[in-house]
């Protein structure tokens, strides 16, 4: 699937919904103590980014480590940290993006992992 | 910007880095080049270089495209989704999904409505962030960065900004041509969906 430019690229192939994460939006305005077909998924989403570290069987309840999730995650790309599957939420989440995981290891190196802005940095005085 | 945990990096004895192609691929010298014009962006800013070699299997950095399950445990998912993912130093593996729209040439077409479709991707953008982790750099969330992990549907982002600079230099020092960000090294043109230029880091 190379292509010079986007006229040459077959209408065929061309499938705007045809995306991974296009079922994502079904979820807009979920929210903690919800349970909605598809929660399981997008928990399977944030665990394959570092989100979530059980990669046990996941369940569609709004549970407090979706919420976590999500709030890290909406943290990470300058969203307001809602907790809730917003609309901003959502768009961002279904956008193409590189596999490689936001946390490692179960540490953020975006910011989530960065010490909130202002925080006082310690300062030590050699004597 | 950011570092794998550990920080690993290429070992300083390691500065004139080879690179190559999976020959099953097959690709052209023009898909070749968008590659090339990826890894030299990292080599103006970094004492670093990257060479083609044909020899795969002893090859420093080994590109190639899968669909799919490529036995590295991170099946690829089809169109969008997942575009591609490299591994830190010094394994050098990059992969890329061979069922997305790569758009090569990524000057926008005269109408502006540069990837006016949905399912279309910049090559040279992806090959440009994927690099800076191939070199040791993690995600981050500052939104006009190179090594910010999510490339919106219709936009093509190449040129390094200030925190992936910082980020490369942190780990292998700067390289002596290099005068700072307002040096243009490499052109380009960014845009974003509406053909609008963006004036990022030139």
């Amino acid at each position: 699937h190379f292509f010079p430019n986007i006229s040459s690229i077959p209408p065929s192939l061309l499938k705007p919904n045809a995306t991974a994460w296009a079922a994502f939006q079904k979820l807009l305005g979920c929210h903690s103590g919800q349970k909605v077909d598809g929660l399981a998924k997008i928990k399977k989403y944030f665990h394959y980014f570092g989100y979530v570290n059980s990669s046990g069987n996941f369940t569609d309840d709004f549970d407090d480590i979706l919420e976590y999730a999500i709030k890290t995650y909406q943290q990470n790309f300058n969203l307001n940290t809602t907790g809730v599957l917003d609309g901003p939420t959502i768009q961002h989440i279904i956008k193409p993006r590189c596999g490689n995981a936001d946390i490692v290891n179960g540490t953020s190196t975006m910011n989530s992992g960065k010490p909130p802005a202002g925080t006082p940095t310690m300062h030590t005085v050699a004597h | 910007y950011s570092f794998f945990p550990g920080r690993p990096r290429w070992p300083a004895s390691k500065t004139d880095l080879t690179y190559a192609f999976l020959p099953a691929n097959s690709l052209t010298d023009t898909i070749k080049s968008v590659f090339s014009r990826a890894f030299d962006r990292w080599s103006e800013v970094t004492p670093l270089t990257f060479t083609e070699t044909a020899s795969f299997q002893s090859a420093d950095i080994k590109v190639g495209f899968f669909a799919g399950d490529h036995n590295d445990g991170e099946p690829f998912d089809g169109p969008m989704g997942t575009l591609a993912h490299a591994f830190s130093p010094p394994a050098g593996h990059f992969h890329l999904d061979g069922e997305e729209n790569w758009v090569i040439d990524g000057v926008p077409i005269d109408d502006g409505n540069f990837f006016s479709t949905l399912s279309a991707v910049d090559l040279e953008s992806v090959a440009v962030h994927e690099i800076g982790h191939l070199l040791g750099l993690g995600h981050s969330s500052v939104e006009d960065s190179i090594m910010y992990p999510t490339l919106g549907a219709g936009t093509r982002r190449v040129e390094l900004a200030n925190d992936d600079i910082q980020g490369v230099q942190e780990l292998y020092g700067s390289n002596p041509n290099f005068t700072g960000p307002s040096t243009t090294l490499t052109p380009s043109q960014e845009n974003d969906t509406n053909g609008t230029p963006k004036f990022g880091l030139s």
